[in-house]
């Protein structure tokens, strides 16, 4: 039997807002450290990686390994259901389970609902733990404004660290320009940008998927940029209590 | 002009 119980439902509705435009169906791995998804958006040029440990919930069981595949726009309907505020429990009965049941809690209401669960076929990528040349932390709502911004201007933008911070620029027909974000450490944890610059790089990324990934910011006031030179970045939401949502996007290259 | 290379040519199959 597999029962996990979000506290916070709401939470579980951002991270299917956050995800639903990048990919389709889903296979959700529970076991007993937790519940992951691993999948690459319809183009294979990005991967969204999820992670919700068993401990940041209000209540987990899962005594068997498990792989749920579901349909992201039905999952998303069935959450329409819930409101922001009702604790969300996710159950199945079955070893091998053909529907995923829901529970929606609120002060006066308690609605079930169940899934019809999907085989897929999912290729499975094995992503290294590395060390990344470049990290950068910075308020995930600035890292959004920036990608709209420069994104009007092309559809490519360029981002380049170095010790004194990050820079993002652009390079388009009508013309040319970049912004700069400087370093700070106020008591605001959620308004500072650090940059721990081991190598700088240069990079290149199609700003449309990075506008996709923003939708994620609603999880965390912070985003952390981690790139090394020609590899994928990873941008992280770090998911308070629970884990993480790590959005890969390969680099552009020039030929 | 720039190309991309896709994900999976970064990462290989579990």
């Amino acid at each position: 039997m597999f029962e996990a119980k979000f506290e916070d439902g709401g939470l579980f509705k951002k991270i299917v807002e956050a995800i639903k435009e990048l990919v389709k169906n889903v296979n959700l791995e529970a076991n007993g450290t937790g519940i992951s998804l691993q999948a690459m958006d319809t183009s294979h040029v990005a991967l969204v990686a999820l992670q919700l440990n068993e401990k940041g919930f209000k209540k987990y069981r899962c005594e068997k390994s498990l792989t749920m595949g579901l349909s992201i726009e039905n999952l998303q309907k069935i959450l329409k259901c819930s409101g922001n505020d009702d604790q969300i429990t996710l159950r199945t009965q079955d070893e091998e389970p053909t529907t995923l049941s829901f529970t929606f809690e609120s002060k006066n209401r308690i609605s079930e609902f169940q899934l019809n669960l999907m085989s897929l076929d999912q290729e499975q990528l094995g992503v290294p733990d590395t060390e990344y040349s470049s990290v950068v932390r910075m308020p995930s709502n600035e890292f959004t404004k920036i990608c709209r911004e420069l994104g009007n201007i092309n559809e490519a933008i360029g981002i380049e660290t170095s010790k004194e911070g990050i820079k993002f620029y652009v390079k388009g027909d009508i013309g040319e320009g970049q912004v700069s974000v400087k370093i700070n450490d106020t008591e605001k944890p959620e308004e500072r940008v650090e940059c721990e610059v081991d190598e700088p790089v240069n990079l290149s990324f199609a700003v449309r998927y990075f506008n996709l990934f923003n939708k994620a910011s609603a999880l965390s006031s912070q985003v952390i940029l981690s790139m090394s030179q020609d590899q994928p970045l990873v941008i992280e939401y770090i998911i308070e209590e629970m884990g993480s949502l790590k959005l890969y996007l390969a680099p552009k290259i020039n030929d | 002009g720039p190309n991309q290379r896709t994900i999976n040519s970064y990462f290989s199959p579990k």
